[in-house]
């Protein structure tokens, strides 16, 4: 069951934002439909989970506070950072992820070593 | 079990119990030792805990844990990448042979890790860039981290200690003692001819492969020798390494090779 995983999502995307004002605050109602969407997808797993019961009440209770509706986005279009230079070029993901493209953009390629515990 | 660190020193340790592996900022690994055999100095690894700290938008905090008969082909949460980020990709677990053989690619940090149960015991090999070896908060007073400094002296075994050793304890095996008896018993010669069958050079793998049959009597630490050397011809970067030798000792009348 990973309702846990759900609600850090949860609150990694609505915490450190400033304080929502009493209209909705549409981030806020698009991170609680992703909330929602996300338990939905626990839903076999965790059935009879209390952690799990008391987030799809929770969800409920929030959206009702806040006056979110039920359809709309359910997590915000992710943040493309192409990778500097050109930017034509098709990531499948940053440049930060991939050691060997980066580090070989500033010297030369890197100096790779070796470690094995193996027997008795 | 045998250890090769990342500078290339080759040792047999002792190192029962949890031990760290690897501890840097990126990576932290855990093996746990246990006897082969109740009593023995000799340990081997029957669990092994791998933790991918969170990278930026590339992965999240992953954890990979194996133990003996269970090489699982997924991390603890049941995933198989880094998680939900942009760059989830650049952590990957691949299953090569079912229960036997796993590897996983961490492009981020431009590292690869292959773990293998041979027999009842795991093995473990990673190809690191130096720049991420060295990558811990303070390289002073940094701990233990035997791919990185090897083992503490307390807890290394010497091969000629032990072969002096196992002469007199050889004989007295053969008298029927009350020592725990091994699965099969190899002499100093019967070991060697069969770990030269998969490593004809006479280097410290072979040397290590005669030692674990010495201690243990198991064939199956010919195999996880050979399959750590076939680790390093796939992982190490200068292939001019790949054997390493002991050095060689000045053989005086007290160093003589034991007899038998």
């Amino acid at each position: 069951c990973k309702i846990l995983k759900c609600n850090s999502e949860f609150w990694a995307a609505t915490s450190g934002s400033h304080h929502l004002g009493t209209e909705e605050a549409p981030e806020f109602c698009t991170a609680l439909r992703t909330y929602a969407h996300c338990t939905r997808r626990t839903a076999r797993t965790c059935r009879g989970d209390l952690a799990y019961h008391s987030a799809v009440h929770g969800i409920d209770d929030l959206m009702v506070q806040h006056n979110c509706s039920k359809d709309g986005p359910t997590s915000q279009p992710r943040l493309r950072t192409l990778p500097p230079g050109d930017s034509q070029e098709r990531s499948d993901s940053p440049e930060i992820c991939h050691y060997e493209k980066s580090f070989h953009k500033h010297s030369a390629p890197p100096n790779y070593t070796h470690c094995g515990l193996f027997g008795d | 079990p045998h250890l090769r660190t990342f500078t290339d020193s080759f040792q047999t340790c002792k190192v029962q119990g949890a031990w760290p592996l690897i501890d840097n900022n990126y990576l932290n690994v855990q093996v746990t030792n246990t006897p082969v055999l109740p009593g023995s100095l000799a340990t081997a690894t029957t669990k092994l805990t791998i933790i991918f700290k969170s990278f930026q938008e590339c992965v999240d905090q992953k954890v990979y844990q194996a133990e003996m008969d269970e090489l699982p082909a997924a991390f603890a949460d049941g995933s198989k990448n880094g998680g939900d980020k942009h760059g989830a990709n650049s952590l990957k677990i691949t299953e090569k042979v079912s229960g036997q053989h796993i590897e996983i690619q961490a492009k981020y940090i431009g590292t690869t890790i292959v773990v293998r149960q041979v027999g009842r015991y795991l093995t473990f090999a990673v190809r690191m860039p130096e720049e991420v070896v060295n990558a811990v908060e303070d390289r002073d007073n940094q701990g233990l981290y035997l791919c990185l400094r090897g083992c503490p002296l307390n807890q290394q075994i010497d091969f000629h200690t032990f072969r002096s050793g196992q002469a007199t304890e050889g004989r007295a095996r053969r008298k029927g003692s009350s020592l725990v008896p091994f699965p099969e018993f190899f002499t100093y010669e019967t070991a060697m001819a069969k770990c030269r069958e998969k490593l004809p050079v006479e280097d410290l793998y072979f040397q290590s492969c005669v030692f674990d049959l010495l201690t243990t009597g198991d064939v199956n630490f010919t195999l996880a020798a050979y399959y750590a050397f076939e680790d390093v011809k796939m992982l190490h970067s200068n292939k001019d390494k790949l054997h390493l030798y002991e050095r060689t000792r000045e053989l005086g009348p007290g160093n003589a090779a034991p007899s038998g």
